[in-house]
């Protein structure tokens, strides 16, 4: 599931800094 | 002691709302009404006022939309396109306040992270849709962090399928902001939302229907305490949400159609991911 959702993943895991949408 | 703690529970989760949502329903309120004077919205109702207000509207290059041929971008019939596509980012935008706001109920990141991915997969579009609601009146929506008014007759002109994809929220929500909900109730609604223990592909259910039901508890004493006159609002509020998963479901086969029939539209790969195999 992880790996088919890499953003939404890594939208959870980063604490601080948003990701560049 | 019990209560003592849901009510805390209410303050941390209107706070985080505060937090990460930039136009509360009472900003929102407040500009509908004519109340911020000389800080009116732009107005849309036409593809004049639209090309007119298209500066206003937050239009970040898609990732990929910069290996798309131009040429099949300029025209009227693009128009819907290019707004299409803006709404896309604003919606990626919003899918990562509605990220934050999640990882701030208390033991949501706690929950196994597969699951995490599973709620928001499937919450978060219901979450946008009654996160609209506030933004709406029965003629039009604000968009754009409520710098644009949208008139709804405009959008019911735009060529097909353009046109069929907003009526069904203006429907839902006309009768959802007869129940008055302020700020503060919707925090507390939009996170039942996201600890829903029923979405398909979850391992782990029973910490979040346990969660769920701490905040349902809180939401249910919310409710009393700032509507005491409004009869069975909680229940009223929880029907809601069966209506809302028959729109996400007609919304996300709305999309689909939209891949399809619409060769230049690339969509956003955030909004890719939630969507695919979502219902």
């Amino acid at each position: 599931l992880k790996e088919k959702h890499k953003i939404l993943h890594q939208l959870l895991q980063n604490s601080t800094s948003p990701v560049d949408l | 002691p019990e209560a003592a703690d849901l009510r805390a529970l209410s303050r941390h989760l209107y706070e985080a709302y505060l937090k990460y949502f930039p136009l509360t329903k009472a900003k929102a309120r407040a500009i509908l009404s004519g109340k911020t004077g000389d800080n009116a919205p732009f107005v849309i109702h036409d593809m004049k006022s639209l090309m007119e207000g298209e500066q206003f509207i937050n239009c970040k290059q898609l990732p990929n939309q910069e290996h798309q041929p131009q040429t099949s971008h300029s025209g009227m019939d693009a128009v819907e396109l290019r707004f299409f596509q803006s709404c896309q980012s604003r919606s990626a935008e919003a899918v990562r306040e509605v990220t934050e706001f999640a990882k701030s109920i208390p033991g949501f990141i706690d929950l196994d992270l597969n699951d995490q991915v599973t709620l928001l997969k499937y919450g978060v579009i219901e979450v946008l849709i009654i996160m609209m609601a506030p933004l709406m009146n029965k003629d039009g929506t604000l968009i754009s962090y409520g710098q644009i008014f949208m008139t709804r007759e405009f959008l019911k002109s735009l060529r097909k399928p353009f046109c069929q994809m907003m009526e069904p929220k203006f429907e839902f929500s006309v009768k959802f902001n007869v129940l008055e909900l302020d700020d503060s109730d919707m925090a507390l609604f939009l996170a039942v939302i996201i600890l829903s223990g029923d979405r398909p592909g979850l391992m782990n259910v029973k910490p979040i229907e346990q969660l769920q039901e701490t905040v349902l508890h809180s939401l249910e004493l919310q409710l009393k305490l700032n509507h005491p006159d409004s009869l069975q609002l909680f229940a009223k509020l929880l029907q809601k949400m069966t209506d809302l998963r028959q729109i996400v479901t007609d919304h996300v086969h709305l999309i689909q159609l939209l891949k399809k029939t619409e060769i230049d539209m690339c969509l956003h790969p955030l909004l890719q991911e939630i969507m695919k195999d979502l219902y």
